[in-house]
């Protein structure tokens, strides 16, 4: 008989989550272990979700003690071997798109029988503050009874920690209690969850796992004072996120696709959300909607405040809008951004405000202009840098790629809204999180001739509840002071703010602190820098383009970060046949991937080796 | 409080202490014409002496209004708040800020000192006094220093807004007090016949040790000196 939690002969009897966060920065561990308990080879599967904004940085897999790491190379490289095996009929991608933020990372392998295996995975990321609080998700999805399951999450904030929680989704609070602890002091944060196997059960005498659903940790630092600057080995991280300012008064646009495609759950979802939205509008806000089909329709002829009397009307007039016809985005956001320059300089809109266009759409332009580099070019020209847009994809069949490059072009975002029952929850989120901006025209500046290879610093917003994150090196190690100044402009006036850092007595005190990983500064600088340049890439051209993804390749290289350029190598050893696998980061343009097939690894004649791959696109 | 009121044109000062009971609120700087008016409300130490002479007094809350441009600003030791007509923005003294808008400027100096400035020509600055938390019954309290009210009209009165305007004073008679190690002398001021006695305080704007200022130290919360009673200058809020 097979010991209690093993299926088919395969026992996993270990899966660990292990993350550390320090600074924002998570490193985070998935080892898996496993036993074929049966007679024969056994097929063992290792799924991971992870989140779309990580990195995957290291894989190993681990046969009766024999370990085969892995190898960050540039994607052309391995894609010649990658391409040899996919003609052979034999390549299986392993990562793909797994609901709104994850991606999933699958592989299997056959193992023999009494034979033991140990999956490893290594992604890291930086989490990013949103309304008031960083969140790391983690989706929980064992596909048996695991003997020892684990989840442990050790926080380190210099900071100082201001709240801590952790939420399952599949598992009742009195269940969760005991398996479940969360503590925090100081700096410190814990997290650990330690399910026991008859915890596990999805009914006293199942055999299968009720583990099946969400693990979401979410905290907060203390903000004494608006920034704080870190500095580790010549490498500094400067996090900035002012409380207690006035929001600055909002000049919104919101312009909805009500083309036939929206009909139904969408434009009835669209609805929802709007109404929520303007409960949250404030008085000294202005807003306008803008409808757009085959043809453009305006709610009003300019912006008006959000009055009571008008916020009831645009509620009713929000309860009315309905569906036809084609889809004209260049009118129907030329319209909007027309709106906005016009009530800037009629000055119908207070000196101090800021203006933003928020449109919707499902889908991509089939009447007027339709081109898209034209409708990006139009948009571009209008705008003139002078607010964001935010574009917000409704399904999953849009050229989202469309949608996103306009957004970045004009400074703002793409969001994709997922066809789900909580869509309207979905906008209604996005809009709190840009609903209060404290401060427009944000620069972070430092001195002169004292720093290298600055991550952006300048942004057009800071939005109430977020943070802004700046990285860069310092030129000269040895320098004593660091001093750095945050310019911006708030609802009524302008605001400097300074901060300075003993260098020393920084690098002692962190040192003295026992960091958690030492070089956590200078790997969050070289995330945050390949970040940026991907997606400056997105937007660029020619050299530009080149010289951008020179960067961010050789970044990714150097720090073993599994991007859109790198992929990893994994030997594995011989099994008489040529095998290969490869996992792409999945873009965000909803192109289908490869399905993900097993990854087999015959271990029983290693005279030789050959390569599979872990791949990011 | 203590109060300093420098007198440049005799190369002189003169001190008085206002002892009023913690929570009172004093009138400091009122200017009808600016439209500026600064307050300011009296704490105590944590653990209140029984004998009001003995008792320690500061500012422990600060309120600086202008009118015309519908701006206030409360100063605590633990924070800083700024209103705009009702819009808010609160700062802590962790922080180092410049806030600068039409006709006003206000710099915070983390853990130390603000300046806050009212265009070319009014400045006050406003410094921090951490205490030492042993003893426990001390409390964080500030000080208030005018820098420049050349811009403030001939109407400006209050505690201290009435020495904006040049005054003049005349000490005699100087000889050896009470107290054998100070001297008192006869003020005659605001044609009043005053005992003072030589002694000295400290302005703090520099740094936390203070620059010691040798003054005419006047009796009596003030009495002769200052225009009225001091009570005059009781108001019942902040604002």
């Amino acid at each position: 008989s097979l010991p209690e939690g093993a299926v088919n002969g395969i026992e996993v009897y270990s899966t660990k989550i292990t993350c550390k966060v320090t600074s924002r920065f998570a490193h985070n561990v998935v080892t898996t272990r496993a036993v074929n308990r049966a007679e024969n080879a056994q097929e063992v599967f290792f799924d991971v979700d992870l989140p779309k904004t990580a990195f995957i940085t290291n894989f190993t897999l681990t046969i009766d003690g024999v370990t085969y790491p892995g190898n960050i190379k540039e994607k052309e490289v391995a894609k010649k071997q990658y391409e040899k095996a996919v003609s052979q009929g034999k390549t299986a991608g392993l990562v793909k798109a797994s609901g709104r933020k994850l991606e999933k990372f699958t592989v299997s392998v056959n193992v023999a029988a009494g034979s033991k295996v140990t999956f490893e995975l290594t992604y890291e990321e930086l989490l990013k503050r949103r309304q008031g609080k960083y969140e790391m998700y983690l989706k929980v999805q064992p596909k048996q009874l695991v003997r020892d399951f684990e989840i442990e999450v050790d926080i380190f904030e210099p900071q100082g920690l201001s709240m801590l929680d952790a939420q399952a989704s599949f598992i009742t609070n009195d269940l969760l209690g005991s398996a479940l602890t969360k503590s925090f002091s100081g700096k410190k944060g814990h997290v650990s969850f330690k399910p026991s196997l008859d915890q596990q059960r999805s009914c006293p005498t199942c055999t299968d796992s009720l583990l099946n659903g969400d693990f979401t940790i979410t905290y907060d630092v203390n903000r004494e004072s608006p920034a704080n600057v870190q500095i580790v080995n010549g490498y500094f991280v400067h996090f900035f996120a002012p409380q207690g300012l006035p929001v600055v008064p909002k000049n919104v646009v919101f312009v909805i696709d009500i083309s036939g495609s929206m009909s139904g759950r969408k434009i009835q979802q669209t609805r929802e959300a709007l109404l929520k939205i303007l409960d949250d509008v404030k008085e000294d806000d202005y807003l306008n909607f803008i409808l757009f089909s085959g043809g453009v329709t305006t709610w009003k002829d300019h912006l008006v405040q959000a009055t009571p009397e008008n916020l009831q009307e645009a509620r009713a007039f929000v309860r009315k809008i309905g569906v036809d016809g084609m889809t004209n985005i260049n009118d129907g956001l030329l319209t909007g951004i027309t709106v906005l320059n016009e009530a800037r300089k009629e000055h119908r809109v207070p000196e101090r405000s800021t203006s933003i266009v928020i449109m919707l759409t499902d889908g991509d332009a089939n009447t007027g202009e339709s081109r898209p580099e034209k409708i990006q070019e139009n948009v571009r020209n209008a705008i003139g840098g002078k607010f964001p847009l935010y574009n917000l994809g409704f399904g999953n069949n849009l050229n989202y790629n469309f949608l996103e490059t306009m957004a970045l072009q004009n400074h703002g975002l793409a969001r994709r809204i997922y066809e789900d029952s909580d869509a309207s929850l979905q906008l209604q989120g996005f809009y709190e999180e840009v609903a209060n901006p404290l401060l427009m025209d944000v620069e972070v500046q430092y001195p002169e001739n004292a720093i290298l290879d600055l991550t952006q610093n300048t942004y057009q917003h800071f939005y109430d509840g977020s943070e802004i994150v700046v990285a860069g090196r310092l030129l000269d190690e040895e320098m004593n002071s660091f001093k750095a100044d945050v310019k911006g402009q708030g609802a009524i006036n302008d605001l400097t703010f300074t901060e300075e850092v003993d260098v020393k007595e920084m690098e002692k005190a962190l040192q003295e602190q026992g960091y958690i990983f030492g070089d956590f500064i200078e790997r969050l600088w070289a995330y945050l820098t390949i970040e940026q340049l991907l997606e400056k890439r997105k937007n660029a051209h020619g050299e530009e383009k080149e010289n951008l993804t020179a960067q961010a390749l050789d970044l990714s290289l150097k720090y073993h970060f599994v991007t859109p350029l790198t992929s990893m190598v994994v030997t594995k050893p011989e099994d008489n046949e040529d095998q290969a696998a490869i996992a792409d980061k999945p873009g965000e343009d909803g192109t289908p991937l490869t399905p993900s097939r097993s990854w087999m690894v015959g271990y029983q004649h290693p005279q030789t080796s050959h390569y599979n791959y872990v791949d990011g696109d | 409080p203590h109060f300093i009121i420098r007198v440049p044109e005799k190369e002189d000062a003169i001190c008085f202490n206002i002892d009023e009971a913690p929570g009172t609120v004093l009138r400091l700087v009122q200017d009808p014409v600016t439209g500026l008016t600064v307050n300011g409300q009296i704490i105590g130490d944590k653990t209140a002496s029984p004998d009001s002479k003995a008792r320690r007094t500061y500012f422990g809350r600060l309120g600086i209004a202008h009118t015309h441009l519908d701006f206030r600003v409360e100063v605590t030791p633990e924070k800083i708040t700024l209103w705009n007509g009702a819009a808010q923005s609160i700062f802590s003294w962790l922080d180092t800020v410049t806030i600068t808008q039409d006709g006003l400027s206000v710099t915070i100096n983390r853990k130390k000192n603000m300046l806050v400035s009212f265009g070319e020509g009014v400045t006050f600055l406003i410094v921090l006094h951490q205490v030492w938390k042993q003893p426990p019954g001390h409390q964080d309290f500030l000080g208030f220093y005018v820098v420049d009210s050349h811009r403030m009209s001939a109407q400006t009165h209050g505690l201290l807004g009435q020495f904006f305007h040049p005054f003049d004073f005349e000490v005699s008679d100087i000889r050896p007090g009470s107290d054998p190690s100070k001297l008192d002398a006869t003020m005659v001021v605001k044609s009043h016949r005053l005992v003072v006695t030589r002694g000295s305080q400290k302005d703090y704007r520099k740094d936390a040790n203070g620059t010691k200022v040798v003054c005419w130290f006047v009796h009596n919360n003030g009495e002769g000196l200052i225009d009225g009673v001091h009570t005059d200058y009781i108001i019942p809020a902040l604002f």
